[in-house]
């Protein structure tokens, strides 16, 4: 049974297994600090773009989403074995830092860099 | 808390890192912006815009050597006039306690080196404030150096690295870096005592603090080279093979 799932596996040269826009991607999203309820003492950016990830993790996870090998266990074991045993989700997978420019509350200007404040890559796992 | 935002998702997440960092250097929201205006804001933004781009992201030839910058102003002393030509104003710049997760990499007084007040043109210089000592100045060992500041011709950077981490920087309260910015006049000193009448909130210097952190997540290791992911570009038989 693990081998008829296998041979679906898409290769690097193949094409994605099932319809491109429904798969676990990064989606650009972009919010001010403004609606975060912080632009009071954020002084930059004035714009923070965190993305995020989401769509379905298939039964087939396709190359290049990074996935560990524990999420493709999870899967044949969510097939095969257990399915109370949940699939894998779509989350990031690498992020990168933002710096903030802010301003405390006695006054004092702070220079920080924050990290893992934006996703880069998905994954499921 | 004090500074705590009222913003209901931050409360919902207290074990996280960022959310505690966040709680402690937040001004509450019902506060208005802390007005900070004049050459500090200018300091740093232009240090912000050298650092990063216009989305927030740390460019990657930045020369900041620190992922933190705190940029600390006096508390409001009143400049007292001495006899002679020199008036000297206190300057006092309160330190957060330590926290372990920081490292101190350097501590840098930026000040006036010029200061025209009414027409008058003074020279003015910023040394420590030790207690009961006969000379207050800053040794050889406890400034690296002074430059001109990116500011304008007028202000000067200190390195004063070494003065802060020996007499301040191990401390687990708040502590206080008291420094003297002394002035005098070029050409005689008629007029001097009043000119300083009122400038204790004049914009003379203001004290940097960079720091490194030093409780960075781990990298986090890459994927088993022998893992499934890599099985599949070759044969999907190996893979079936491991699976049983």
């Amino acid at each position: 049974r693990a081998g008829s799932i296998a041979s679906k596996i898409p290769g690097p040269s193949q094409e994605h297994y099932g319809p491109e826009s429904n798969q676990c991607s990064l989606h650009h999203f972009q919010v001010s600090f403004h609606q975060l309820g912080w632009d009071h003492w954020i002084i930059a950016p004035n714009l923070y773009t965190p993305n995020y990830c989401k769509g379905a993790c298939s039964r087939v996870l396709r190359y290049g989403l990074n996935s560990p090998n524990h999420a493709i266990i999870q899967n044949l074991v969510n097939e095969l074995v257990d399915q109370s045993v949940p699939q894998p989700a779509c989350v990031p997978y690498k992020y990168v830092p933002i710096s903030i420019l802010l301003i405390e509350a006695n006054g004092s200007i702070l220079y920080k860099e924050y990290e893992d404040m934006i996703a880069q890559s998905c994954t499921c796992r | 808390m004090v500074g705590q935002p009222s913003t209901a998702p931050l409360a919902e997440a207290p074990t996280s890192p960022l959310i505690w960092e966040l709680l402690e250097e937040a001004p509450g929201k019902q506060q208005k912006k802390p007005q900070v205006l004049g050459h500090p804001m200018r300091y740093m933004l232009e240090l912000y815009q050298r650092s990063a781009d216009a989305r927030g992201h740390p460019r990657k030839n930045r020369t900041i050597g620190a992922t933190m910058v705190r940029l600390v102003r006096p508390l409001v002393n009143v400049a007292r006039p001495l006899r002679g030509p020199q008036h000297i104003q206190t300057l006092d710049f309160r330190l957060r306690p330590n926290q372990v997760t920081y490292q101190l990499v350097r501590a840098i007084v930026v000040y006036r080196h010029q200061l025209h007040l009414a027409g008058f043109h003074l020279s003015c210089h910023v040394e420590p404030w030790v207690q009961k000592s006969p000379t207050n100045h800053f040794s050889s060992s406890e400034i690296s150096s002074s430059k001109p500041s990116l500011l304008s011709k007028a202000w000067t950077e200190m390195d004063i690295t070494q003065h802060v981490q020996q007499r301040l920087w191990n401390h687990k309260r708040h502590g206080v870096l008291r420094l003297h910015f002394m002035c005098q006049q070029q050409k005689g000193s008629e007029g001097l005592e009043l000119l300083w009448h009122g400038t204790s909130s004049l914009d003379t210097a203001f004290l940097l603090l960079y720091f490194n952190d030093t409780h960075k997540s781990v990298q986090k290791a890459k994927l088993l080279p022998g893992g499934l992911e890599e099985l599949m570009e070759r044969d999907s038989s190996l893979l079936l093979q491991r699976a049983r």
